[in-house]
């Protein structure tokens, strides 16, 4: 069986949920809806590269989306090709064979599963990047199960890049 | 206890993951 078909997609959610809490960033992020604005996730990579995820790209992305799913939509398109070229330019990684989240999916129906695919890569930034150190450390002190997730996850996307 | 073994196992097995996460190289060559 190979990892990806070992990952629980809600069970990936819900621990990534756990993870993101970890960020302490402003907006809440309890909730699968809580993320659905984009604004958690864009706001937890300004933490883990604030040059890369400055102002100025930060400022791209609505703060106050409401229940407008087509506001919800663009700001997680600007989240993800944030994530995609970050990959690329920063880190530089390229990932393959991964199914990229549906951000309509998210945005219009709060997807649990997809919403996990967006946070993977997030995972995925989070301990390649320079502060490496303290986000895996972080990790290494939270639950065992929470844990468990999170190595498959990571080992599901290390499969899929390529320098 | 097995119960403890597996338990132990299980940390070990991702205490040697992590840990081999914090000393991989990163970032872009060059």
């Amino acid at each position: 069986m190979s990892t990806s078909e070992c990952l629980d997609r809600m069970e990936l959610c819900e621990s990534l949920l756990t993870w993101i809490q970890t960020f302490g960033v402003e907006a809440p992020c309890k909730t699968v809806e809580d993320l659905t604005s984009g604004i958690v996730m864009a706001q937890a990579l300004q933490k883990i590269d604030a040059q890369y995820f400055n102002e100025a790209w930060i400022s791209r992305i609505k703060p106050d989306v409401g229940d407008n799913w087509r506001l919800k939509i663009s700001n997680l398109k600007k989240v993800l090709k944030g994530i995609l070229d970050y990959n690329q330019e920063i880190l530089g990684q390229h990932i393959n064979d991964f199914r990229l989240p549906d951000v309509t999916l998210i945005g219009e129906h709060s997807d649990a599963a997809e919403l996990g695919r967006m946070l993977q890569l997030i995972l995925g930034c989070a301990v390649s990047c320079e502060q490496k150190q303290e986000y895996i450390q972080t990790i290494m002190s939270m639950e065992e199960s929470v844990q468990h997730v999170v190595m498959t996850a990571i080992q599901e996307l290390m499969s899929k890049e390529t320098p | 206890d097995p119960n403890m073994k597996a338990g132990a196992a299980n940390e070990g097995v991702l205490a040697n993951f992590f840990n081999s996460l914090l000393s991989k190289k990163t970032g872009a060559p060059g």
